[in-house]
């Protein structure tokens, strides 16, 4: 365990002991400590108050921060782990965790499900996948006739809803993500690897005295 | 199976496309 120093980064409002985030997650205490200069960087585009709210999660993601969608608002609810409607530290780094290549497989499915269960109700219903693929045909300029649309749901519902009660609940996702693995890519961030290269800075404001793994 | 028949994509594929859902956007300068 390294030894701890009163640095400017403990008394910044959104920050977490990163040794205890560490041991939470896939990441190292040196990658907890790069992403808070990334955490820093975006929490104080807009509003320099150590959270990160919708509008910066948007403008760090997208370089815009006026773009509604659909996927973007359930990304940021479930990073905003709280429901405070804005995210701190803790969140940022517990959420990216399940994004790190090496994060446990039953992770990214679960994370998976919440996302495509659009109103937590522990199922991904029929409703709920149709109006993500609506918004993905509007997002990407993409025309398809509602029929497709339909024969698209009846294809998946037939292959992923086993019991055919109308609405995928966990266990059925989980058999079905296993049948059609590409649907996790989302799921891995290849540039979470690299963390501590891409901001080297956390060394100047690191809190250990050696690389606490 | 029909070998006759189209292969459809299934929804998720389809959504997953989204790049809504990339969050790499965060790591890129």
């Amino acid at each position: 365990m390294g030894c701890f120093h009163s640095t400017a980064s403990k008394q910044f409002p959104g920050h977490e002991d990163p040794v205890i985030l560490a041991s939470q997650t896939a990441f190292s205490v040196s990658e907890v400590e790069a992403l808070f200069e990334l955490y820093k960087s975006i929490s104080s585009s807009v509003i320099d108050d150590g959270l990160i709210n919708k509008e910066e999660f948007q403008l760090a993601l997208f370089k815009n921060r006026k773009k509604e969608n659909l996927f973007a608002n359930r990304i940021f609810e479930l990073f905003d782990v709280k429901k405070k409607g804005v995210i701190d530290f803790g969140d940022f780094v517990k959420s990216l965790s399940v994004f790190h290549p090496n994060a446990p497989h039953e992770d990214k499915i679960d994370f998976s499900f919440k996302l495509y269960d659009l109103d937590g109700t522990g199922f991904i219903e029929r409703q709920e996948v149709k109006q993500m693929l609506i918004a993905l045909l509007c997002e990407s300029g993409m025309k398809l006739a509602d029929e497709t649309v339909e024969i698209i749901l009846d294809k998946t519902f037939l292959e992923a809803d086993v019991n055919q009660d109308g609405k995928i609940d966990k266990s059925e996702w989980q058999n079905f993500v296993r049948q059609n693995p590409s649907l996790l890519k989302i799921m891995t961030l290849p540039y979470l690897r690299d963390i501590t290269t891409t901001f080297p800075s956390f060394v100047f404001h690191s809190e250990v005295d050696e690389i606490v793994t | 199976k029909n070998p006759d028949s189209p292969t459809l994509i299934n929804a998720f594929q389809l959504i997953g496309m989204s790049s809504c859902l990339d969050l790499s956007g965060f790591f890129e300068k």
